[in-house]
């Protein structure tokens, strides 16, 4: 027996907004800590990782531990038919082939029940390896989503260039170049403002534009977003979600041949 | 030129 009640089922929305343009199929893996999911894209150049603790729901019921293949577009769609400010509750008996999405609307008088089908999905977890990041850059997430959109304009790739002043995006494109540059902040009245960097190495690294901008499908949900570089491994974007957990995307870089 | 490489390039399976 799974039950999972989330007051904020605004959040649930995001979450598959965030996800749905990048995974086609995926399964959300239901434990004791949480609900997950990892997944790649078809690809297989970005992989998501999507955490919610368990005691970011108001109700969490996980009997044993469970897997459940979802279409993520289906699942959006489903999801689109709640309320921002409904309560979620996801239900699913052991050994269904369905789950059901419960829509509550604030003042308890409407209830909606959504079934939507389990599919078998064969899929591998992959090992993360817990890495030192040579460069860590927290700057505000809509900045960054901003700068993507902007650069794809432009260009295909960006290169990322860290340094102890700040971060610089370049692209170029058939109709000439662009370059910016976020320095490092240092006020401490608006943290969510500012531009953080912890630079134990500068680092370079060239990523496709595509996905950068896919990610960022993310912004709804944190207002800071944390990009994590090393020279030889794919990057991390990760958007904290407050009191629940964290949605994080790995991107592998483009090498020069 | 550069060529795009993959996550299964770094990350083995679990």
């Amino acid at each position: 027996m799974l039950e999972l009640r989330l007051l904020q089922g605004g959040l649930l929305k995001k979450v598959l907004e965030a996800m749905k343009d990048l995974v086609n199929d995926a399964n959300f893996d239901c434990s004791p800590t949480g609900f997950s999911l990892q997944a790649m894209d078809s690809s297989h150049v970005a992989l998501v990782s999507l955490l919610l603790r368990s005691e970011g729901f108001e109700h969490y019921r996980c009997d044993r531990n469970v897997s459940m293949g979802m279409n993520l577009n289906n699942m959006a769609k489903m999801l689109r038919c709640a309320g921002n400010d409904d309560i979620v509750t996801l239900k699913a008996d052991d050994g269904s082939d369905c789950i059901t999405f419960m829509f509550e609307n604030p003042s308890q008088d409407k209830i909606a029940d959504f079934e939507m089908k389990l599919m078998d999905i064969d899929s591998e977890h992959l090992g993360i390896p817990d890495a030192e990041y040579q460069s860590i850059v927290r700057m505000p997430a809509a900045e960054f989503a901003r700068i993507c959109r902007d650069l794809s304009t432009i260009g295909d790739t960006v290169l990322i260039s860290v340094s102890k002043e700040g971060v610089q995006f370049s692209t170029r494109g058939d109709m000439g170049t662009a370059n910016i540059v976020c320095r490092r902040t240092t006020t401490v009245d608006k943290p969510e403002e500012d531009v953080i960097i912890e630079m134990e190495e500068p680092v370079s690294l060239t990523f496709a534009l595509r996905y950068l901008n896919s990610f960022t499908k993310a912004t709804p949900l944190a207002t800071q977003v944390t990009i994590s570089m090393s020279s030889d491994l794919p990057m991390v974007i990760e958007y904290r979600i407050e009191g629940m957990g964290y949605i994080r995307y790995y991107l592998a870089p483009k090498i020069d041949e | 030129g550069s060529k795009q490489s993959t996550i299964t390039k770094f990350f083995g399976k679990a």
